[in-house]
């Protein structure tokens, strides 16, 4: 799976994610990815996520709107809230990270699990790649 | 305005236990490409839109990554890609879902959310709507690497022994 999340000029956040699926996968799955909502979510009012990860615990945990749901309602920050939703996901069982941009340029990555690709890009264009582990 | 770019390469089955420096030279080589399209976007004043589909378009014709031409094969070897975009300035959203002909699933998934009244199409119905939309079509082969084609006959033979090597083992 990939994923972006970006924050323009104008203040707007969006978010998007792609996936290849998982290997040997039956019946038509369909992970969380092309879930609005559990893989990928955008609100100008908090944040843009997108997931990674094992796609049915952030289906049941409906993990990006949880991120920008706690960031709204509970006043949480953007890391905050990445760290509770993953540590969700892995309550359940499940394993994964996730990227998320709120509106004002804050970043968090959090993972519970490792072969994480990361990577950003700010303003004053400073290039980051991060592969754990 | 402040203007920031992140991406990630999914929950990758390499690891750095299992990684060359020259895998490692690779990936994070077509990361880098792929942030610097997004930043050029951004830095000219275009849209977050514009740059998350330009960024995952990169990563989905880089075979390294399991999303476009690296995608893994199902159970009967097949690929079947999956993908969502969502502006958070309207909070309209687009996804697709089992599309085995579409070369870029992300811009598939604009498609919907920017030309159809709908949020998410699936499988043959998506793809006909590709189609129409003018969204690029593919061979099916287009979408084959010998890694993903040789992930899906190790994952079989676990399969058939019903044990996984590694509980923590993604498949993608």
């Amino acid at each position: 799976t990939v994923g972006c999340v970006a924050l323009d000029k104008q203040g707007n956040l969006a978010a998007g994610t792609s996936t290849g699926g998982m290997t040997n996968k039956k019946f038509g799955r369909i992970g969380d990815s092309p879930v609005i909502g559990a893989g990928t979510y955008a609100n100008n009012n908090t944040v843009a996520v997108s997931g990674t990860g094992w796609g049915e615990f952030y289906i049941r945990n409906v993990v990006a709107y949880d991120l920008s749901a706690l960031m709204e309602y509970k006043g949480l920050s953007v890391q905050e809230a990445g760290k509770t939703v993953i540590k969700k996901v892995g309550d359940l069982g499940g394993n994964g990270g996730l990227i998320a941009l709120d509106k004002n340029g804050n970043m968090a990555m959090p993972f519970n699990t490792e072969g994480m690709y990361r990577g950003s890009a700010t303003k004053d264009g400073r290039i980051g790649i991060l592969i754990y582990k | 305005g402040n203007y920031v770019l992140v991406i990630h390469g999914g929950a990758g089955t390499i690891t750095r236990n299992n990684m060359t420096a020259d895998m490692e030279a690779a990936y994070t080589a077509a990361l880098e490409s792929s942030l610097k399209k997004g930043y050029a976007i951004l830095q000219s004043g275009g849209s977050s839109l514009d740059a998350v589909e330009a960024c995952i378009r990169m990563l989905e014709d880089d075979s390294l990554f399991n999303a476009g031409k690296g995608a893994v094969f199902t159970h009967d070897g097949s690929n079947e890609l999956d993908a969502s975009v969502m502006d958070g300035k309207t909070l309209a959203a687009g996804a697709v879902a089992g599309v085995r002909t579409v070369r870029n699933p992300i811009t598939l998934a604009r498609a919907v959310m920017e030309k159809s009244p709908h949020v998410m199409m699936a499988g043959r119905g998506a793809e006909q709507f590709a189609k129409e939309a003018g969204i690029e079509i593919v061979d099916t082969a287009y979408f084959r690497t010998e890694k993903s084609w040789k992930g899906l006959q190790r994952a079989l033979q676990q399969d058939s022994l019903k044990a996984l090597a590694n509980p923590d083992t993604k498949f993608g």
